[in-house]
């Protein structure tokens, strides 16, 4: 799955994410991705999200729109909502998670729990980030 | 000075340290890189982040070392199956499309929908039809996979072919 959120001058965020599923997944099967608030979701009011991982966990905790919950209602700082979203239910919901998210003050949150997350980021003239594994 | 910020992610097959060889991950640090950049510049320019993210999308749909558009994972009959949404937190206008085949893009497609139909999300042949309708660029489904997909589709055929052994 690849995705991206983006914060424009205007102060407006967006979020696009696109996936080709899983290797071998069943014919219709859906995952994450297509689904608004479940892999994808993004409001002026708290933040723009795109998930990667196992589709169906991150369906079911409809994880991006998690996010932006705790943003709006909670109050919590990006990289917080993010970390607490991928603890959520942490027994029911086993699974490789990713986040990226982007809030309309410009801060930029990665989250993750696999070795693997491939991501970039680059806010406004700084230099580009750009990272494969965990530890990068 | 005014604020603008783009980041990405860039999902592949390969989930596994130990399985990404040097060579893969050079190839797809460098397509991080095209990836920002094709976003980075339109907000660099002014322009909206509903624009940014889905040229940062596309540059990752058409690099094969990613899992979307070309380079997708492939199903159990050996298709690319590809799902795709876009949201503008301004408006919360949103489109998706999911089980679409032969699209080129299909985050252009999820676009189209946000921007030329009443609704939010189309499934299958319905997207296809829309993506026909709105002249967008499809290709046939060999241009969606690559040796990797192929070899893993293969080693997931033959993996299940021989669990299927002792029945008749």
């Amino acid at each position: 799955t690849v995705g991206a959120v983006a914060l424009d001058q205007a102060g407006n965020l967006a979020v696009a994410t696109s996936t080709g599923g899983i290797e071998g997944q069943a014919k219709g099967r859906v995952g994450d991705s297509p689904v608004l608030g479940g892999g994808t979701y993004a409001s002026n009011d708290s933040c723009a999200v795109s998930c990667t991982g196992d589709g169906e966990v991150i369906l079911r905790g409809a994880l991006a729109h998690e996010v932006c919950a705790l943003v709006k209602y909670q109050g919590l700082p990006l990289a917080e909502a993010c970390q607490a979203a991928l603890r959520l239910h942490d027994d029911k919901l086993k699974g490789d998670k990713g986040f990226i998210a982007l809030d309309p003050q410009g801060r930029v949150a990665i989250e993750f729990n696999t070795n693997v997350m491939r991501r970039a980021y680059r806010v406004g003239e700084a230099a580009p980030y750009i990272a494969i594994y965990q530890d990068e | 000075m005014t604020l603008y910020a783009i980041a990405i992610h860039g999902g592949a097959l390969t989930m596994k340290p130990g399985e990404l060889s040097e060579e893969e991950a050079a190839f797809q640090r460098v397509g991080l890189g095209k990836a920002l950049h094709a976003g980075w510049l339109i907000l660099n320019r002014g322009g909206t982040a509903l624009d940014a993210v889905e040229a940062a999308v596309r540059s990752l749909e058409d690099n094969p070392h990613f899992n979307a558009g070309r380079g997708s994972s492939l199903t159990r009959q050996g298709e690319a199956e590809m799902d795709a949404a876009i949201m503008d937190g301004r408006t919360l206008q949103a489109g998706a499309v999911t089980g679409v085949r032969y699209v080129q893009h299909p985050i252009g497609l999820a676009r189209a929908v946000l921007e030329r139909s009443p609704h939010a999300f189309l499934a299958g042949d319905g997207a296809l039809e829309f993506a026909l309708a709105c002249g967008l660029p499809l290709a046939a489904p060999s241009y969606f996979q690559t040796d990797k997909t192929r070899q893993q589709w293969l080693a997931l055929a033959q993996q299940e072919s021989n669990q299927l052994a002792g029945h008749d």
